[in-house]
């Protein structure tokens, strides 16, 4: 465990607060894609299954990884209950099934190891570093953003961010450290997506002005 | 060192 770690899991549970405050508090999942939250949902219990097989990591580990499980599926059952009639499926309308298809041949061509739980662990790190496509999507559809939604979204990218610079943190000074390259490239992959976000994030919304697309 | 089997990183 180093800084960029433990500020890129923190930033993790803030983004996903910030989701669950937005909905809460407006009442509404408007400006949200319910696309990227299942596609979440599939990282995430695709990436974990491992908590009924390896062995005991950490509570920190298991911990985080029920909770990410937990906080998806309410969600996707706020946004498929509760809110459904504040979301539009005429603006999301990213066609998910080449991200699940293009994750699941990334996975299957180079697995770390030939086994299921290897190559589903492989398929859900390239599915999580394009999960944001389809909300990334519906806000250039829409030309703007609401504040509040694109502070989740910066809490999102910033997560995988910060883990670059822990991975070279890790290669650096922790000499048990083993290096996983599927997540690394994917990672850097997943942060360059964000990267146009980024910057319109910084430049507009951290000057507080409103996100809008030039 | 030892061999940890799986993945520490979420």
């Amino acid at each position: 465990m180093n800084i960029f770690r433990m500020l890129g899991d923190l930033s993790h549970l803030i983004s996903i607060f910030i989701l669950l405050h937005k909905m809460q508090t407006s009442k509404s999942c408007s400006g949200v894609s319910f696309k990227s939250q299942v596609l979440y949902l599939v990282v995430y219990v695709f990436r974990y299954l491992d908590l009924f097989t390896n062995p005991f990591m950490s509570y920190y580990n298991t911990l985080m990884k029920i909770v990410f499980i937990a906080s998806s599926a309410y969600t996707i059952y706020l946004m498929s209950t509760v809110f459904k009639p504040t979301h539009d499926p005429a603006i999301d309308t990213f066609k998910i099934e080449y991200l699940l298809g293009g994750s699941l041949v990334m996975a299957l061509l180079f697995p770390p190891k030939w086994t299921f739980m290897e190559i589903s662990w492989a398929f859900s790190i390239w599915l999580e570093s394009v999960a944001i496509l389809p909300q990334l999507f519906m806000v250039q559809r829409t030309g703007e953003a609401e504040t509040i939604t694109t502070h989740y979204i910066f809490a999102l990218g910033a997560y995988r961010a910060l883990y670059i610079p822990n991975w070279i943190w890790r290669y650096m000074f922790d000499k048990k450290a083993k290096l996983e390259t599927i997540a690394v490239v994917a990672g850097l992959a997943q942060t360059l997506l964000y990267s146009d976000f980024f910057y319109i994030y910084w430049t507009k919304v951290m000057k507080g002005k409103k996100f809008q697309l030039p | 060192a030892e061999k940890v089997e799986g993945h520490d990183e979420l």
